[in-house]
């Protein structure tokens, strides 16, 4: 499987 | 001004709102080691308190640092620390700069 990408991760509150 | 953080500055959000009402993006092992707030919703509880930006960089949350942390992490973070009933506000130690802290 691929790397995870952690670069497009946004999280909102 | 510290060596380190030189433009860091504490901000305390009140929980005037039932959402905290921002978004970050990055942490450890990413482009943006520490989560950068991308947007400020209007209404929520950073909004009204009328301090935190776009753009500025969370250092710490409640005296608790984010460095080494990675996005799940931070975001998981600053959750408990608005959801936690035992305070009314929540620490933000932030700087407008983005420099490799």
């Amino acid at each position: 499987s691929p790397p995870k990408d952690y670069e497009d991760e946004v999280t909102f509150f | 001004p510290g060596l380190l953080e030189p433009t860091s500055i504490l901000v305390r959000v009140a929980k005037s709102a039932s959402t905290l009402g921002i978004a970050i993006e990055g942490g450890a092992n990413t482009r943006q080691p520490l989560p950068r707030i991308v947007t400020i919703q209007r209404g929520g509880s950073a909004h009204n308190c009328g301090q935190l930006r776009v753009g500025q960089v969370i250092l710490e949350v409640n005296g608790v640092s984010l460095r080494g942390r990675e996005h799940r992490e931070a975001a998981r973070l600053i959750a408990e620390a608005f959801k936690n009933k035992d305070k009314d506000h929540v620490d933000f130690l932030v700087t407008d700069f983005n420099v490799a802290l």
